[in-house]
């Protein structure tokens, strides 16, 4: 049986809202380490892969392994209804073909209770683990995202260029180019707003910008993104939680 | 131009 408590419905709803516009059938996958996901775009060139850990919980417990077969359109308005500092419980039994969402207003004392039916998903699983990066960048989440807004007005295509001192983002298209350059730096003061870059080897990759797009949808749940690149490999972009990550594997472009 | 790959041209799917 599962039965997970999030303190507040308004992170599991910034969770489904940060990818729920790239994939749309997933399976949840519940144990006694919490909850993840993985999940493949129809165009099959980006994965979402998710890890809630039982401290982003107040409270969980998953005696058996169930998994939870999720249509997020279908997740998103039974979300709705709930308010965001409401106490939200997740339950569903070890064989279940529904799952319950309590949301509890505590000080109110209003409980709703909503029955979301479950799916048989078929769904592709990819061997995702393990990979090793030529560089890894972390950098505001904010910041990242505008470069990305920014940049897709000129094209469909974003170019990013690491070397040891700049992170470059390029963007070319039929009126014109632009370019952002991001170099590392340490903010005392505030250091989410550091720039970071490990570097074994430059790396020179470009992504479609619809799929960027999606992915800073993410820039919600965390302060920093860590964007890990290697030379002709897809690319890692993890926001964290507190407990767990979204992270979204993008497989790049290339010459023909 | 740029032709984009998809995942499974690098990972083994299911």
């Amino acid at each position: 049986m599962l039965e997970g408590k999030f303190e507040e419905a308004s992170l599991f709803k910034r969770i489904i809202d940060s990818f729920k516009d790239c994939v749309q059938l997933v399976n949840f996958n519940c144990n006694e380490h919490g909850i993840a996901a993985q999940a493949v775009d129809d165009s099959r060139v980006l994965l979402v892969s998710l890890s809630i850990g039982t401290e982003s919980f107040q409270e969980f417990r998953c005696d058996r392994g169930v998994t939870l077969g999720v249509d997020l359109s279908s997740l998103s308005k039974i979300l709705r209804c709930g308010n965001n500092n409401d106490n939200l419980t997740l339950i569903a039994d070890d064989t279940p073909d529904s799952v319950l969402l309590l949301f509890e207003d505590t000080k109110k004392d209003r409980i709703s209770e909503y029955s979301l039916k479950l799916m048989d998903i078929d769904a592709d699983f990819l061997d995702i683990e393990g990979m090793e990066y030529d560089t890894v960048i972390t950098m505001p989440s904010a910041e990242f995202a505008k470069v990305v807004r920014d940049l897709n007005q000129l094209s469909d295509s974003l170019n990013i260029l690491v070397t040891k001192d700049t992170v470059k983002f390029v963007a070319e298209g039929d009126i014109g180019s632009g370019s952002v350059i991001v170099k590392p730096h340490t903010d005392m003061d505030k250091p989410q707003e550091s720039v970071k870059v490990e570097l074994d080897k430059p790396v020179d990759l470009t992504f479609g910008s619809k799929y960027l797009l999606d992915i800073i949808k993410g820039a919600g749940l965390s302060d920093q993104i860590t964007i890990k690149l290697s030379a002709e490999t897809p690319a890692l972009f993890e926001f964290s939680l507190q407990s767990g990550y979204l992270q979204f594997f993008l497989a790049p472009k290339f010459n023909e | 131009t740029k032709k984009q790959k998809t995942l499974m041209e690098f990972f083994g799917g299911k």
